[in-house]
């Protein structure tokens, strides 16, 4: 305990360590070049640092994303720990920005960092918050499409976090479908 | 090993506390 810094003592440890990323659509670059690495952090009062401190998403502009990811994947669909994997898609009607949309990404957040999904919360890369002109869009990605339960599960408990009603219907589609589909719709694989 | 998990609640808490 003598070699512990005095800012890391009485702080929660993360069973993870996570990283944020903040995607700023800039067509003169390439995808890559507008995808940013904001930080990493791995202990709740860290977590709630950054939160206080970054923009709020409903606040972002069009075309942005943050996405929240454990350290080591990177938030795109050809990462290996993501290219098999696919995600629980939310999405939102316009009018929802300004009631549900800061709400449900504070949710998802909590989610991730607390482990919500027990043991199946390894099955968890990350999840991404897209601000678009046209509607909103939270996702929770992965990393194993195949792991049916796992998949599942995670669907069940985070639709309940989410508070959303038992009518709606939540669809996770596979990375490899989203990445290939020809119409704007990609077909779920599971739905909870 | 053993998983360490926080509930809402908890992470609501320290969100609040100074």
């Amino acid at each position: 305990r003598d070699v512990m810094p005095t800012d890391q003592m009485d702080k929660h440890p993360l069973q993870n360590r996570w990283a944020l990323w903040f995607f700023k659509n800039d067509k003169s670059k390439i995808w890559q070049a507008n995808l940013r690495l904001v930080t990493k952090f791995d202990t709740v009062e860290d977590f709630w640092a950054l939160h206080n401190h970054i923009q709020l998403a409903s606040k972002l502009t069009s075309g942005c994303d943050y996405s929240i990811f454990k350290d080591g994947i990177e938030p795109m669909w050809e990462d290996n720990k993501n290219k098999r994997g696919g995600r629980w898609l939310i999405t939102l009607p316009k009018q929802q920005r300004r009631t549900d949309l800061d709400h449900f990404w504070l949710e998802t957040l909590m989610c991730l960092i607390g482990e919500a999904f027990d043991e199946y919360s390894d099955d968890v890369c990350g999840a991404v918050i897209n601000i678009r002109a046209k509607g909103d869009k939270i996702a929770l990605w992965t990393k194993e499409t195949e792991n049916k339960e796992a998949v599942i599960h995670i669907g069940r408990v985070y639709k309940e976090r989410l508070g959303l009603s038992s009518k709606v219907v939540i669809g996770y589609q596979a990375h490899a479908d989203t990445a290939t589909k020809s119409s704007s719709i990609a077909k779920n694989k599971f739905v909870v | 090993g053993t998983r360490i998990i926080y509930d809402r609640k908890f992470l609501m808490e320290c969100r609040n506390s100074p």
